[in-house]
């Protein structure tokens, strides 16, 4: 089983939009995925479209209230299942976090589903912190989304750096997939400034071939809650570029 | 001396952004002010070009390598001041985090700012977590920005919830400023559809007049590394929206 963190230190990138549309597209490409989301304000729902908190989660397998095989919500696809953050309280998701982070937790939880999935992503909440930091020690694999804007670019390097040292004294697996350029922009200069950056700062291979251009039709998808593939009878054009996306990530998993 | 948090849990919203020119309005109208920087990936300083990890700041504060009054950095107003977050360790930001959010550590960081500051803006990362936690206890008044997107209209219930139980049980005299709506765009559906629904649930006085459009600007204005307002002679009109929200949150802090 492949574990993918999906990562970032800037908040607002794409974590959350890209895991749920990879996890859709390889699911289409018939790996049994699971889309597991480790983050408290459970947008990767929220843009499936499952209502508010309805759902028990990981914060009930954390409290020992559910086993983790009873929580895992099935999808429009069958090859596609959802780990819910599960309901959090908002006045205590540091609690959550503290309990999430716990020595041997995460690792635990994955385990157990070892045999049912191919693939699973981990939806990260944003910045480098305990919740980021435990993913990329019970990972496999890390994929970091890149907002194509200035401030997003320096911060790139900060996780590289602990993907690093992670890998270094906790994780010797750990792989980096690379960095996907999201929210692309080629009318805005600064937006292709950076892509520009980003094209001659980072060695050959590093950079994935697919760029998800920064376009409304995400903003509609979310306000329907559900993801771009699924959103239409002849999905927009925008869903192809995660069939490629998903076709670059295999590529480098070697489980073609 | 008021704090002003300014937090939501999603990422990627203006926090920063809006913590930077907000500072910079508030200086101009005459107030001392400092900006703190609470997040580890440091981008209000390097959105004020300020060069990576160039300056001792909070993590020099916490482990006591230097004294809050020789970090305290000038800027081009004589009236506004950054403490940065410092030379954090991107391998060890959960380490920081530990140090920041101890018991009483922001409190007496601030409480040795009193006499030199009229207004500090706290700027925080993305989420609930134990960072935002610590700032709203430490603070008088929170700011949420609210990115004019569906995704991050869930999420503003969440950090108000928050809010009350930190006034409830940590903090009695926490208040809310109101709600900033940032990234607004008329020309996009989704956008407008999320002010809509802002407008009608929540109550008289908890939105704040000024809006921030989404503008280009800001991205280049974060690739040139200077605010909004400083970036020319004749400061874009975009810079008034600032001079507005000023008056706005002045007027809530009856500091006029
Ligand atoms: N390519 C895109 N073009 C336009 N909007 C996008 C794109 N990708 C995501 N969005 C929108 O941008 C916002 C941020 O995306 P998303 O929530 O996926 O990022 P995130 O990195 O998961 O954020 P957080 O740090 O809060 O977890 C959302 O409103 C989403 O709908
Ligand atoms: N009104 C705006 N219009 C267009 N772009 C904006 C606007 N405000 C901020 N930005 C850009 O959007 C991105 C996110 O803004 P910013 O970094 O201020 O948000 P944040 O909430 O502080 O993010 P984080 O959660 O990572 O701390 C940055 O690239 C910034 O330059
Ligand atoms: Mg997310
Ligand atoms: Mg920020």
């Amino acid at each position: 089983m492949h574990v993918i963190c999906v990562a970032s230190q800037k908040g607002g990138v794409g974590k959350t939009t890209i895991s749920l549309n990879l996890g859709l597209a390889l699911a289409r490409a018939g790996h049994r995925t699971l889309l597991m989301e480790l983050d408290a304000q459970g947008s990767l729902c929220l843009s499936l479209g499952l209502p508010d908190r309805a759902r028990p989660g990981i914060a009930e397998v954390l409290t020992g209230a559910e086993h983790i095989g009873n929580v895992l919500l099935r999808t429009r696809d069958p090859q596609l299942h959802v780990l819910s953050v599960g309901r959090v309280d908002p006045t205590t998701v540091a609690g959550f976090e503290e309990a999430l982070t716990r020595t041997g937790m995460l690792t635990g939880m994955l385990g157990k589903l070892e045999s049912e999935f191919d693939i699973v992503l981990l939806d990260c909440p944003a910045g480098l912190g305990k919740v980021t930091s435990r993913a990329l020690e019970a990972a496999t694999h890390v994929l970091s989304p890149l907002q194509a804007e200035p401030l997003a670019l320096r911060s790139v390097g900060q996780l590289l750096a602990l993907v690093d040292r992670i890998r270094a004294e906790k994780n010797p697996r750990l792989t980096l997939i690379g960095i996907v350029l999201s929210m692309f922009d080629r009318q805005t200069p600064a937006s292709l400034e950076v892509a520009e950056t980003l094209w001659t700062r980072f060695p050959g291979g590093i950079i994935l071939d697919s760029v998800i251009p920064r376009d409304e039709v995400f903003l509609e998808a979310s306000l329907r809650g559900s993801p771009l593939l699924l959103m239409q009878k002849r999905p927009p054009p925008l869903a192809r570029v995660f069939d490629q996306l998903a076709n670059d990530v295999l590529d480098r998993l070697d489980t073609q």
